[in-house]
């Protein structure tokens, strides 16, 4: 469902450009849990912007359920991914002056969906990631774990078939890191295909696929024998 | 160095205030190595704020080298933070218009550290943190990572007697993180009081005692086993 061929994507920085991404092949298919792994600055968040069409690459065919997304429009683009990705972001990029249950109805205004439909979804999954006492908290009224929980629940308010999860424990204790992790699993199990960022082996363990980036190259791409 | 006597830290939200710190009693000595546990929004970011003379508490008091911040103004407290405490917050707070360089620079601007001396000791500090090649990226132009690494070069920029890290090592891998923690070691080892806010257990493990809060009390304090 999401294919990289050739993918390089430059940055551009004065005289010499950060080569983020050199010359990626990739597949990932439809209901895999993969966990994608690598030092620091290896490339993981550009790949990830890359796979939820955020961004185009500088090289390479990105494809996106077949269609290749240098060829979409940002209209197209921005309706692909409404309906089809969840993307949890690393720094949560929730909108500031927005309550939490706000945030999470956010998507849903995009998709249509009535007013009652959206409260009581949104009131579900805060819940779902234990935040029903701070529904009316505005991001700047929440500690970093719980902004980070909005941000969880407001990537699946429209039941995406995709879930981008870029590193969505960092900022949770090991107890509300492994109920996220669950529900993630619970997701795939449903069929959902989730790829998640992370620095910690444990999170990792949940994916049946470990990939591995280091300066831009994928090292490693194996199936994880714990599953 | 750090004390707090009944320290009740309340935040106004409808009718109903979040009670985010309890009644805390605390002392920190001068050249302790303190990790602070407990699960998100059990009042940790509440308490380093404090700590850090960041804010005020709601009742009790908070004395920082026997000083009650409560009868500290405002320019006071900016020069004793300035000169004596080291700040690397949850959501690092980079400057987003400045350089990795340039946010390093300015603590010692405020200072008044020549420009030549500024200069070399960010650079310094950046490559300490392995951010040699990045010293004129901009946040938006940095992984997450890269960017907590300058809040914490930045954090070290006026050579403070106390740093308080708030979960320093979040977004960064295995390496990247050890190299910070045996940092914070060495800079503990020269005499600096360093309060870290984590929820990885092997990052704790660098510390001499470690601390447990939940639900803004103050549950557990140990001294270390394994130091
Ligand atoms: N400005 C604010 N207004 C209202 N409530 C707040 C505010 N800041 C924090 N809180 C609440 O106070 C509680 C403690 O927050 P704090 O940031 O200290 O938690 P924490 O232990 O650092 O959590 P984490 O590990 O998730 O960073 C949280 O439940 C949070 O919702
Ligand atoms: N807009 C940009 N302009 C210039 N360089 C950039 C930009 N965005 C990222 N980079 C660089 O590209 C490299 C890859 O960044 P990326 O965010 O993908 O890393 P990452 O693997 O997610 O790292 P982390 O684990 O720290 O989040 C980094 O070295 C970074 O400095
Ligand atoms: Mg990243
Ligand atoms: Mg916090």
């Amino acid at each position: 469902v999401l294919q990289l061929k050739n993918v390089w994507k430059l940055y551009a920085m004065g005289e010499a450009p950060v080569k983020a991404l050199r010359g990626l092949d990739l597949e990932i298919r439809a209901g895999e849990f993969v966990a994608l792994m690598g030092p620091s600055g290896s490339g993981k968040s550009t790949l990830m912007h890359l796979l939820g069409a955020l961004d185009q690459p500088s090289e390479g065919e990105v494809r996106f359920e077949n269609e290749e997304i240098s060829r979409l429009d940002e209209n197209q683009l921005a309706e692909l991914r409404g309906r089809k990705v969840g993307f949890i972001f690393q720094t949560f990029n929730l909108v500031p002056t927005l309550t939490a249950l706000e945030n999470v109805e956010l998507p849903m205004i995009f998709q249509n969906v009535s007013r009652a439909n959206r409260r009581s979804r949104a009131q579900t999954l805060l819940e779902r990631v234990s935040l029903g006492e701070r529904l009316h908290h505005q991001p700047s009224q929440l500690s970093g774990g719980e902004q980070q929980r909005v941000a969880i629940a407001r990537a699946l308010a429209n039941h995406p078939e995709i879930i981008l999860a870029d590193e969505p424990t960092g900022n949770l204790d090991t107890e509300s890191g492994e109920k996220i992790l669950r529900l993630l699993k619970d997701l795939n199990a449903e069929g959902k295909t989730i790829v998640l960022v992370t620095h910690n082996p444990e999170a990792a363990a949940y994916a049946s696929r470990i990939i591995r980036l280091k300066d831009g190259h994928r090292i490693e791409d194996l199936s994880n024998p714990k599953i």
